[in-house]
């Protein structure tokens, strides 16, 4: 899991990164 | 294959799920079609060209490294929409994701790609190949524009690549998957859809096939930009430490 930490949060976080 | 699966699946499902999908590609579009448009003939001026040029190698690798770990993120909030996406283990997503968003990145870069000038907009203006030829990559770079090119002459609808983009993301033959299985049931349903939207506008039968013959190229590209990134791994190693971290996170093996 450590290993993809970014791709899990942006997975599991609601707000993405992704300005929409 | 697909006649059988057809009687399973009902077409209001079909119907609801090319809807998603489409949506998905909408919302999650770096730039708008209108935005798209205005941009189409800003260039890079020569003198622009001729800075890039002189840039290091490093540099440069650098700048594209941000440009699509910028990319990815858009790919993976599309992931996160197409329905049956989060239903599967979170393992698989990372699997998917990891094995298919350069494939994605690709076949959406012809949203973006002039073929009347042969350029591609990168960081806000429209480069030729020559743009890159500080990375010392010209045969991955020559192969990235001899696909825009190609997937530029089927002229796809926003629908197609929203459908396609899908489909390839769900590629139930990617190493390591769990539920396998799953992925190719979504796959199968989404390339439905595509036939579907196919009929619907065109009626052309072998688009789905000229569609589908662009997947050998783009998976030589995959296959030589992860050559190019491991050999730079090598020689630079520092710089590659500070490639940024979703980056490193989906190529690093």
């Amino acid at each position: 899991k450590e290993k993809h930490k970014i791709l899990h949060r942006l997975l599991q976080d609601s707000s993405s990164p992704v300005d929409l | 294959e697909g006649g059988h699966l057809a009687s399973d699946v009902s077409r209001i499902e079909i119907e609801r799920l090319a809807q998603n999908v489409v949506k998905s590609h909408l919302e999650t579009s770096q730039y708008t079609s209108e935005e798209l448009k205005r941009l189409a003939w800003i260039l890079y001026s020569q003198e622009d060209i001729r800075n890039m040029q002189s840039k290091s190698c490093e540099a440069m690798w650098h700048e594209c490294t941000v440009q699509i770990s910028n990319a990815i993120q858009y790919v993976v909030e599309f992931a996160k929409r197409v329905d049956g996406f989060m239903d599967l283990c979170q393992n698989d997503q990372i699997i998917l994701l990891k094995a298919g968003c350069l494939e994605v990145l690709l076949i959406r870069m012809i949203r973006a790609f002039n073929p009347l000038n042969n350029t591609v907009l990168f960081a806000g203006k429209y480069a030729g190949v020559q743009m890159f030829k500080s990375l010392g990559c010209d045969d991955l770079i020559n192969a990235i524009f001899e696909l825009g090119r190609n997937l530029c002459r089927l002229q796809l609808s926003d629908e197609e690549i929203a459908l396609f983009t899908a489909a390839v993301l769900l590629s139930p033959d990617r190493p390591w998957l769990s539920e396998s299985k799953k992925v190719q049931k979504l796959q199968d349903k989404i390339y439905l859809a595509l036939q579907h939207e196919i009929q619907k506008k065109s009626g052309n039968e072998d688009r789905l096939s000229k569609i589908i013959s662009k997947l050998p190229l783009m998976k030589t590209i995959c296959n030589l930009h992860l050559d190019k990134l491991e050999f730079f791994r090598l020689v630079h190693p520092e710089v590659a430490t500070n490639f940024p971290p979703l980056y490193k996170e989906v190529f690093n093996s």
